[in-house]
């Protein structure tokens, strides 16, 4: 109904906004109803680092959009949240200050949810409560080598993890 | 409701019986390119019911069971388990503990399990309608995602927002 | 003409058969015309990383299919080289051993051609002979803030660059 | 032959003049995201002769030219230069330094220039004719275009297969 996707839009509209700007340390971010057929309209994104002028989001780096999408895909699932959230890699493009708010959302998010990250990245690795390591010592042959949990070991295995 | 258990033997890079502990929080899985992470969040999708091969990058669903490397000759079934504490007493049965199975053989014959006893993916289905627990397009992000949502072709951004709505 | 794509088609299958062995370590590649129609055929890909069955490109993983594609992009380059070569963040899915693999045949390459790599990563900055840094100090307006040149200055800049 | 210099001006986030320097071999740009490294590369396609803005992330050629930020007003003119050493003799000039040149301005107008004299984009063109030297499809490799070159659409490694026959 009209209605309710008005009422959902404008959640996820405010949650865009918050999240945004978390990730950016500031900036805008909004994302408009370019028709007034509700039922039909194209979704815009508009998104506006910290001191950038707003443009469209193609302007923007890869990083900059990696941030954005993620941040637009979490305010749509605060909507409907999930039990669980499942993230393969998404912070590949990110440098180092970027992967830290990241990491902090994550965590933020991580009281009511329960995640599972894929990562490369040593930075994203420090937030797990629960570590798993995952190799192929025989070749197409997958194992499971390392278990670490909440605080008593997490130091990273140093063969494992890429180092930047 | 949470992840307590995830079991994989036999499916993709997985010969051999491998289990995830879960707990609350955030769970990390690292490892080299292609030691099989991706296979795992790919066998999460296909025991929460994904039909469509191709989302877990197979061109059929057999391609989803062990099919051999070093000297491991192909295996000849595929089966995921995954248990969840309903620790909200949200799912309509009197377990507190539920653990669904989803079997595939080379014969292309499936099977999937409700707490260990044959059911029919219908039932899982229903077990898990109201509880927002499925492969969701927005449960899983994986990083090619991340760029669909903000490309020119708004279609996928559009029905992202309708299931939520 | 069908000579000169004939020609051309099996120079890039030889060239990606080694490339793909440089990156890989090993393992098999090979590029197919799937119609005998050579001037409309289709270019099918098979890539055979050691020890595992030779399988669609599809069930390779992201870092694997990332390092398939820069060997077949290489390949095609080789048979018509240009002056010079620009490489945007194509080493972000690798993990470390990779990125060291990925360094070392495009030190090969250099020999001959001029790169420009941009990266965010340790590794890859290792192998520059010449490191220029971007910053954004004031908002919007982008500064050329160091250049360091062959093997007198080669220590990264440790806030630039993220860690991993 | 080889790239010499890089001159940015008024061109995306390079509002004031910048230089890179390019010698033999493999020269490495870092730098936290949105700093401005991949509009460097775009400030090359630019200046050797592309002429769809998209590939430069625009939505049209104006996109290109600095439109403000902090308190630094848009510019009036984008310029672009390029000198290349022509250490192997195959251009078509008695110079062994050329310097290539690109303005747009905000009216919409363009220049191009060879050598600082004014030329048409047909004599830049023409110039590199035979030398491999231009925006080609597989000088410049992308994040994005690793996938594509591997995407079920063949149609893309198709195209990069002729250009190099
Ligand atoms: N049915 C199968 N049988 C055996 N091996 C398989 C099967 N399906 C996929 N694989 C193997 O699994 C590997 C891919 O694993 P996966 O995608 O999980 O890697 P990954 O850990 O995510 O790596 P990356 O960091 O590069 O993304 C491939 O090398 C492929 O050969
Ligand atoms: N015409 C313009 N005027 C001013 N700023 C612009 C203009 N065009 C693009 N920008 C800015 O340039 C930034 C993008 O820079 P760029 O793509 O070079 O980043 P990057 O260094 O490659 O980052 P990443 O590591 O995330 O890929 C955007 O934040 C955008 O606001
Ligand atoms: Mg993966
Ligand atoms: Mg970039």
């Amino acid at each position: 109904s009209i209605e309710r996707f008005r009422a959902t839009f404008d959640k996820i509209r405010e949650n865009f906004a918050q999240v945004f700007a978390k990730f950016f340390k500031g900036g805008r971010a909004d994302i408009v109803l370019t028709e007034n057929d509700i039922l039909e309209s194209n979704i815009e994104i508009i998104a506006q680092p910290p001191g950038k002028k707003p443009e469209s989001i193609q302007l923007l780096s890869g990083g900059e959009r990696a941030l954005t999408a993620i941040g637009l895909l979490l305010s749509i699932f605060m909507v409907k949240p999930s039990p669980f959230l499942i993230l393969d890699e998404v912070d590949a493009p990110l440098d180092d200050p970027n992967v830290r708010r990241f990491t902090e959302v994550i965590r933020e998010f991580a009281k009511n949810t329960q995640f599972i990250v894929i990562t490369h990245n040593k930075r994203t690795m420090e937030m797990a409560d629960c570590l798993y390591g995952v190799t192929m010592e025989e070749p197409g042959v997958s194992k499971l080598v390392s278990v670490n949990f909440k605080k008593e070991e997490r130091t990273p295995d140093p063969i494992i993890v890429k180092d930047g | 409701m949470l992840f307590k258990k995830l079991e994989v033997c036999g499916f993709k890079s997985f010969p051999e019986l491998v289990e995830l502990k879960f707990d609350k929080g955030v769970t990390v899985i690292v490892g080299p390119n292609g030691c099989g992470k991706t296979n795992i969040l790919d066998s999460i999708r296909w025991v929460l019911g994904e039909q469509s091969s191709r989302m877990m990058r197979g061109k059929e669903m057999l391609d989803l069971i062990f099919n051999g490397g070093s000297n491991k000759k192909p295996k000849g079934m595929a089966e995921v388990s995954l248990t969840l504490l309903d620790t909200e007493g949200v799912l309509p049965t009197e377990y507190s503990e539920v653990t669904i199975t989803r079997r595939l053989f080379r014969s292309g014959e499936s099977e999937y399990l409700l707490n260990r006893n044959t059911c029919r993916l219908k039932d899982i289905q229903e077990l898990f309608m109201d509880t927002g627990l499925g492969a969701d397009a927005y449960s899983i992000i994986e990083q090619s995602q991340t760029d669909l949502i903000l490309s020119n072709n708004p279609s996928m951004r559009r029905s992202l927002f309708e299931e939520a709505a």
